[in-house]
């Protein structure tokens, strides 16, 4: 169950992205790296949130939580119709 | 939509709102499942440019081009990645991977917020009139974000981000979620950066009632709207062999049954399964329903469902009652065969007469739309209740607007009732939700930013709160379906829309984004979550009081700490703090102060407000003192505070509760 991937929406500290970076999409790209190699972006926000959405294992969810400039992972939600 | 337009007296005030105009620079995003582009609902006849600020696109895809858009559907995207990332690629022979509406809710929800007018109007002559959205010379942008195989976050974030950078002026959202914390709900986290923007965000309350703590979307950035009913009503009658008549609703056309008495079985004693009496999907024995009327209970399947499966085991009719779930509560369907939906009241007496008289018989009489239905509104038994189960210093639903049997613009792609099978097509369909009442106010808001285009969300938020009518003009309070009796705040929250009075409110109470702010930081939420929200970098102040009480909310939620039964030891005062900015003329407004609560003394403090000037604010507080030793017995109660200069009222429910 622990690798069955997931949906989460990865929310960044935008305002704290390391000067290395020339642009916000580059670090996202990054800091997905560093925790999946196969991991892809399904979307990246801009304006509502700042950062993108991604398929991760539970593990690597964790692992991305616990890095800089990540506030929060959220996992997918279903919503529905009223 | 017909007949909604006149009920909350948009026909008689026209000329009140500048319809030719302001508000066609309006543009309303529907977040739903997309637009049926051909819907005479979007002719753009009459309407001019599309509004310079709009940056937004006609996105093509399967069955759709650019050249569906025009000048009244100005923009349509799809959002489908997270759907496809979970569920696999969408099979393009069953829904349209574009914003093509295959569904029909979407077309609904999009046309009741700004449809043009549409003359002769109706779903199989029923509900016959001119339909016409709430503001019905605004744009209207569709982003689908909803599929077959339900409506996926990053899919919602993605549209309410283009929709940003699109410049909506509104969004109207008529989908909800679990319950979760604001900072990991996305459509609130998505709302919070629109409200930013001064993007008014309407949501739809749910469809979980009666049950109290049943809300969606219940941050306070957030209009959540719940459902009432209009005047109107399909009367179908149920007529039994023993000359009982019952009265029950539907919205079935077609071949009628027979003049006479006809053979009558309950469903449940017509299959060999458990749950027969609910007449779901292969649980009828023909041999035992063909020719006959079936009786069956609602609940879990879909209602019309329940007659597709009388029809396909060779039943004539049906007649579907109530229980205990829905009480009174009539929704009225477009069954495929005729059918009839009656009260748990009526389905009981129905019930005993099937297993008391061995040759039992029955027939339905349709009638048709019958207008000027009383009371109305009532609050639908479906729609969510509060209190809020994640803020309950936060009441909600905000307002109730017109939810049940609204006929409005609906997909060619579907059948009236929903079903694969059903291979009807129709230009409008009445259906039912807080789905359905959530446009009404998006279009309402649409056509008070037309009015007002430099107010704030939450200034067009509070003009249609603070206006809006809890009492029918009898002096009556407005009814709760599910119960009978008068309805409370935690049903419809300030009360029903009133959209004329809402143009003029005299006063508001005005939010800012540091408002917000301040209510996440009385929530103790982290910096991270406040960040995850403000996407900013925003630390609360640790030398600073913060209290939820204190956000200018135009209406109170007052919880009493402990005290309930007088036993307690928690704080028994309460304060709340709001200010008014005065967005009429100047005058002099005072406080009236009603309660249905003895155990609670409200004071307010100053009594009387004047105002001199356009946008001046003025302050006041409210100190709610609950008797420990006359502490009611239930856990909730009631009251409202008025402000008034004579020519405005200025309304605010108060909900108590102990806990």
């Amino acid at each position: 169950v622990g690798d069955k991937k997931k949906t989460y929406i990865v929310h960044m500290a935008k305002y704290q992205m390391p000067e290395s970076f020339e642009h916000h999409l580059h670090w996202y790209d990054s800091s997905l790296r560093s925790v999946s190699d196969s991991a892809e972006m399904i979307y990246a926000y801009n304006n509502v949130v700042h950062g993108f959405s991604t398929r991760l294992t539970t593990e690597e969810a964790q692992r991305l939580e616990a890095q800089p400039g990540i506030l929060a992972v959220v996992p997918e939600m279903r919503y529905e119709l009223h | 939509t017909t007949r909604s337009p006149q009920f909350l007296g948009l026909d008689k005030n026209a000329n009140l709102y500048p319809e030719s105009n302001s508000v066609s620079e309006v543009i309303i995003g529907v977040l739903d499942t997309g637009v049926w582009p051909e819907s005479k609902s979007f002719d753009d006849t009459g309407l001019g440019p599309v509004p310079s600020s709009w940056k937004g696109e006609c996105e093509s895809g399967t069955n759709f081009s650019a050249s569906n858009c025009n000048r009244k559907l100005i923009g349509a995207r799809f959002f489908s990645k997270g759907y496809e990332a979970t569920l696999g690629p969408i099979d393009e022979s069953k829904e349209s991977r574009s914003p093509r509406d295959d569904d029909g809710h979407g077309t609904h929800t999009a046309s009741t917020a700004a449809g043009s007018v549409v003359e002769n109007a109706s779903l199989f002559g029923y509900a016959s009139g001119t339909a016409r959205g709430m503001a019905a010379r605004a744009r209207v942008a569709a982003y689908k974000v909803c599929w077959a195989g339900g409506c996926f976050s990053s899919d919602i974030v993605a549209a309410m981000d283009k929709a940003v950078e699109d410049n909506v002026n509104v969004m109207s959202m008529s989908l909800g979620g679990g319950v979760s914390d604001y900072y990991k709900d996305s459509v609130a986290t998505g709302a919070f950066a629109a409200m930013e923007k001064g993007i008014l965000v309407s949501c739809s309350a749910g469809n979980a009632g009666p049950s109290p703590f049943s809300l969606s979307n219940t941050s306070p950035w957030i209009t959540t709207v719940g459902a009432g009913t209009l005047d109107r009503d399909f009367p179908a009658y149920v007529s039994l062999g023993d000359a009982k008549n019952f009265s029950g609703v539907s919205l079935y056309r077609g071949k009628s049954l027979p003049g006479t008495l006809l053979p009558f079985i309950y469903a449940a004693n017509a299959s060999n399964s458990g749950n027969g009496n609910l007449c779901m999907t292969g649980t009828l024995i023909p041999e035992k329903v063909a020719g006959k009327v079936v009786f069956c209970d609602r609940g879990v399947n879909p209602r019309v469902q329940k007659g597709a499966v009388v029809k396909a085991a060779g039943g004539i009719g049906m007649v579907l009652a109530n229980t205990a779930a829905n009480g009174e509560e009539l929704v009225a369907d477009s069954h495929l065969l005729p059918a009839t939906a009656v009260g748990q009241k009526s389905g009981d007496i129905i019930r005993k007469y099937l297993v008391s008289d061995p040759k039992p018989t029955v027939t339905i009489l349709f009638e048709g739309t019958k207008l000027g239905i009383e009371p109305s509104p009532v609050v639908a038994a479906f729609s969510s209740r509060g209190p809020n189960s994640i803020t309950p210093q936060l009441l909600k639903p905000d307002i109730i607007a017109p939810g049940v049997n609204i006929l409005a613009g609906w997909s060619k792609s579907v059948g009236p009732s929903g079903l694969a099978i059903d291979d009807r097509r129709v230009d409008f369909n009445i259906i039912s939700g807080t789905s359905m009442s959530c446009p009404h106010v998006s279009g309402l808001a649409a056509l008070i930013k037309g009015a007002h285009p430099d107010w704030s969300p939450a200034a067009i938020r509070s003009a249609l709160m603070t206006t809006a009518y809890t009492a029918y003009k009898n002096g009556q309070k407005i009814q709760d379906i599910a119960t009978g009796k008068p309805s409370t705040p935690f049903d419809h929250g300030a009360g029903h829309v009133d959209p004329v009075s809402a143009l003029n409110p005299g006063l508001v109470y005005d939010l800012t984004v540091d408002d917000y702010l301040n209510f996440l930081c009385a929530l103790n939420y982290t910096p991270s979550q406040i960040n995850s929200l403000a996407r900013k970098d925003f630390t609360c102040d640790s030398k600073k009081k913060y209290s939820v009480n204190d956000l200018n909310y135009p209406s109170f939620a007052v919880v009493f700490d402990g005290v309930l039964g007088g036993g307690g030891s928690g704080s028994s005062v309460v304060k709340h703090t709001r200010t008014l900015t005065n967005v009429g003329s100047p005058g002099t407004y005072k406080v009236s102060i009603s309660s249905e609560t003895k155990s609670v003394k409200i004071s307010v403090e100053p009594e009387s407000l004047s105002f001199t000037g356009a946008n001046e604010k003025k302050s006041y507080t409210v100190t709610f003192t609950s008797n420990g030793s006359a502490a009611p017995s239930s856990a909730e109660g009631f009251g409202r505070i008025e402000w008034s200069d004579g020519k405005h009222v200025v309304g605010s429910p108060i909900a108590f509760s102990w806990t």
